[in-house]
């Protein structure tokens, strides 16, 4: 553990929260897309499907049960308790598209060709564009609310700080996991377009708008 | 490359 990998997983955290309690004290799940929420519930499953036989620490265990129900929680709220509100007109990204690269490459880039090891590589793969059809939404309805831009800055964050991480674990334990690495790139750049208009609209107090 | 099927992190 060093301070990068803790600023990330804090940020990680602190996005899934800041998603959770705006649907749950606004009552609403206008603007957020219940398809990104299901990706990232099956990212979280099929990677932490290792808490039946490994041990890694007591920090470990909580952090991934945390992910998986408050993943869940997210998807059950957007698609059960506050359905009504759920802007499914505007999420259209066909999932298909990021599921089947994503186990295609599973089965190219794997550490073992065992059922878990494929598992875990495609959720990493998976993580990288889960939150595509949320950034396609924002850009289809032109906007994206104060807070809902919080929880993609936040969640942009974390891989951004797992990259510092990476970077320092390979020039003091010399620890280099190349699937990892590579996706988690992919995943810190699909996010630096957000990152921009966030910098330069929403911390100047404005409302994100996408141009035309 | 051995350190990366330990998967430690999140």
């Amino acid at each position: 553990m060093n301070l990068f990998r803790l600023m990330g997983d804090v940020s990680h955290v602190l996005a899934v929260f800041i998603l959770l309690a705006k649907i749950w004290r606004t009552r609403s799940a206008a603007g957020i897309s219940g398809r990104s929420q299901i990706l990232f519930t099956i990212v979280y499953l099929a990677r932490y499907m290792d808490l039946f036989f490994s041990f890694i620490s007591l920090y470990n265990t909580v952090m991934k049960l945390l992910f998986i129900s408050a993943s869940c929680a997210t998807v059950y709220l957007i698609y059960f308790k506050f359905r009504a509100t759920y802007d499914g007109n505007h999420d259209t990204f066909r999932i298909e598209f990021v599921l089947v690269p994503s186990l295609l490459l599973a089965f190219i880039f794997h550490y073992s060709m065992s059922f878990f090891e494929l598992a875990w590589s495609f959720s990493i793969f998976l993580e990288a564009v889960a939150i595509l059809p949320q950034l396609f939404m924002v850009t289809k309805t032109g906007e994206a609310e104060n807070i809902t831009s919080h929880y993609l800055f936040a969640l942009g964050s974390y891989r951004a700080l797992y990259i510092l991480n990476w970077i320092y674990r390979y020039y003091t334990e010399g620890h280099f996991d190349p699937i990892a690495v590579c996706a988690g790139i992919v995943q810190t750049i699909l996010y630096c377009d957000f990152f921009y208009l966030y910098v330069t609209k929403v911390l100047q107090g404005r409302k994100l708008q996408v141009l035309p | 490359v051995s350190a990366a099927a330990a998967h430690d992190e999140l």
